[in-house]
C-alpha cells in the first residue's frame, strides 16, 4: 500500500507583537 | 582522447539552499532594501516566490530552526520597510502584494488537501515535508491586515483634501451657477486653483493612479476591490458630512451637481471593472441626498415620496438637510416647518441610528480569499540585480 507520508511537524509561531519585541532587543543588544 | 565530462544539469527543483550566515544579506537585499522599481518587468511577487523556495529548502532538510528564523527576520524586515516607507503608496502595495503572495504559497504547498485541489502534479511534488506552518501562516495574515490598513491610510491622506471642493464646490456643469443660491462661492474647473480646490477630474485622476499602481504590483484582484470600496465609502462619508453641516451647498443646483458626479464616479468604476467592488453600493446615502435636494418639498405625495426613496437616510439627515435646504431663488419657497413635521411623522416608525454625521473613519473588515499561482517555482530564476548570488538554486 502506499506510504502515508509522515504528519508535518507544527512549528509554533511567535505572535506579530512578540516578533517586534524580539527584533526590538536584538537591536538593543546589537551596538 | 579529450574526455569531456558531461555534467548533467540536475534538474532545478525549486528549492533555494542558502548558509545560514546569509541570512542576514538574503533579507537585506530581498526585503530591506529592494525598492519595487528593480523589479519591474519580472514576475509580480517575485521576492515572495524567492522566501517560499528558501523556506522549502530548510523545511526539506528538516531544519526547523532555519524555518522559524527565516520566517521571524522576513516579518521583521516588512515591517521595518513599511515603518520606514509608511507614506509610500506603492511600496506598501509592494509589500502587501508579496505578503498575500507568500501566505497563498504557505497554503498552496501545505499539503492540506483543501489549498491543492488548483495544484499541477508538479506543483505538489513543491509541497512542504516536514513542517505545518499553520500558525505562522496566522502571523502572515495579522501583518497583511496591518499593510492593508497603512495602505488605506496613505490613499485616505492622498484623497481626502481633494473630496469636499471636487464633489461640492466645483462646478462642472456648465450654467449651473445661474441657478445657485446667492452667496455661493464659484469655483473654477481646473483640476487645483489658486485656493487649493480641485475639480472631480483630480479624484478620478487619483484612483488611476492607485489603480495602475496595484496592479502592477500584482495585488489580488479582490483586495483591490475592498481598496476602492473603501476610498469610495471615505468619499460618501465625507461629502454627505459637509451636506449636513452647510447651508450653502444644500441646494437643488448641488444635487444636480453631485449627481452628476457620482454618475462620473460610477462610469470610472465600471471602466476599470470594479463595479462588483461594492464601491457604487456604499454611496447610496449620498446618492439618496443628491435626489432629496431635487425633489418637490411641498405636498404629502412629496412628502411619501421622500420617505420611500431615502431608505439610507436616518430621519435625523433628511431633516436636517430640509432644514439646511436653501430655494434656489425668490421664487421658489423654503420647506414648511409642517412639511417636516409630515415628513418626521410618516418615519416614527424607524428605530434610526441617532448620530448625525457618518464615521469617515469607519474601516470595512478586510478578507484575503486564498488565490493559488499557476507558476511552478522552478520555472522562477533570480535576476542577477538582486546580488542573491548566495543562494543556491536545488
Amino acid at each position: 500500500g502506499t506510504q502515508r507520508p509522515r504528519p508535518r511537524v507544527l512549528l509554533k509561531a511567535p505572535t506579530l507583537a512578540e516578533m517586534e519585541e524580539m527584533s526590538t532587543s536584538e537591536e538593543e543588544e546589537s551596538p | 582522447r579529450q574526455v569531456t565530462v558531461q555534467r548533467k544539469e540536475k534538474d532545478f527543483q525549486g528549492m533555494l539552499e542558502y548558509h545560514k550566515e546569509d541570512e542576514a544579506a538574503l533579507i537585506r537585499n530581498l526585503v530591506t532594501d529592494l525598492k519595487p522599481q528593480m523589479l519591474s518587468g519580472t514576475v509580480p511577487c517575485l521576492p515572495a516566490y524567492i522566501l517560499y523556495m528558501c523556506i522549502r529548502h530548510a523545511d526539506y532538510t528538516n531544519d526547523d530552526l532555519k524555518v522559524h528564523s527565516l520566517l521571524t527576520s522576513t516579518i521583521n524586515g516588512i515591517k521595518k520597510v513599511l515603518k520606514k516607507h509608511n507614506d509610500d503608496f506603492e511600496m506598501t502595495t509592494f509589500w502587501l502584494s508579496n505578503t498575500c503572495r507568500l501566505l497563498h504559497c504557505l497554503k498552496q504547498y501545505s499539503g492540506d488537501e483543501g489549498f491543492m485541489t488548483q495544484n499541477t502534479a508538479k506543483q505538489n511534488e513543491h509541497c512542504l515535508k516536514n513542517f505545518d506552518l499553520t500558525e505562522y501562516r496566522q502571523v502572515l495574515s495579522d501583518l497583511s491586515i496591518q499593510i492593508y490598513q497603512q495602505l488605506i491610510k496613505i490613499a485616505e491622506g492622498l484623497l481626502q483634501p481633494m473630496i469636499v471642493s471636487a464633489m461640492l464646490e466645483n462646478e462642472s456643469i456648465q450654467g449651473l451657477s445661474g441657478v445657485k443660491p446667492t452667496g455661493y462661492r464659484k469655483r473654477s474647473s481646473s483640476m487645483v486653483d489658486g485656493d487649493n480646490s480641485y475639480c472631480l477630474e483630480a479624484i478620478i485622476h487619483q484612483m488611476n493612479s492607485f489603480h495602475t499602481v496595484m496592479c502592477d504590483q500584482g495585488l489580488d484582484p479582490e483586495i483591490i476591490l475592498q481598496v476602492f470600496k473603501q476610498l469610495f465609502y471615505m468619499i460618501n462619508a465625507v461629502t454627505l458630512n459637509n451636506l449636513l453641516l452647510r447651508k450653502d451647498v444644500c441646494s437643488w443646483s448641488t444635487g444636480m451637481q453631485l449627481r452628476y458626479n457620482i454618475s462620473q464616479l460610477e462610469e470610472w468604476l465600471r471602466g476599470r471593472n470594479l463595479h462588483q467592488s461594492g464601491a457604487v453600493q456604499t454611496m447610496e446615502p449620498l446618492i439618496q441626498a443628491a435626489q432629496l435636494l431635487q425633489l418637490k418639498k411641498k405636498t404629502r405625495e412629496d412628502a411619501e415620496a421622500i420617505c420611500s426613496l431615502c431608505t439610507s437616510l436616518s430621519t435625523q439627515q433628511i431633516v436636517k438637510i430640509l432644514n439646511l435646504y436653501t430655494p434656489l431663488n425668490e421664487f421658489e419657497e423654503r420647506v414648511t416647518v409642517s412639511f417636516i413635521r409630515t415628513i418626521q411623522a410618516q418615519l416614527q416608525d424607524r428605530n434610526d441610528p441617532q448620530q448625525l454625521l457618518l464615521d469617515f473613519k469607519h474601516m470595512f473588515p478586510v478578507l484575503f480569499p486564498f488565490n493559488p499561482s499557476s507558476l511552478t517555482m522552478d520555472s522562477i530564476h533570480i535576476p542577477a540585480c538582486l546580488n542573491l548570488e548566495f543562494l543556491n538554486e536545488v
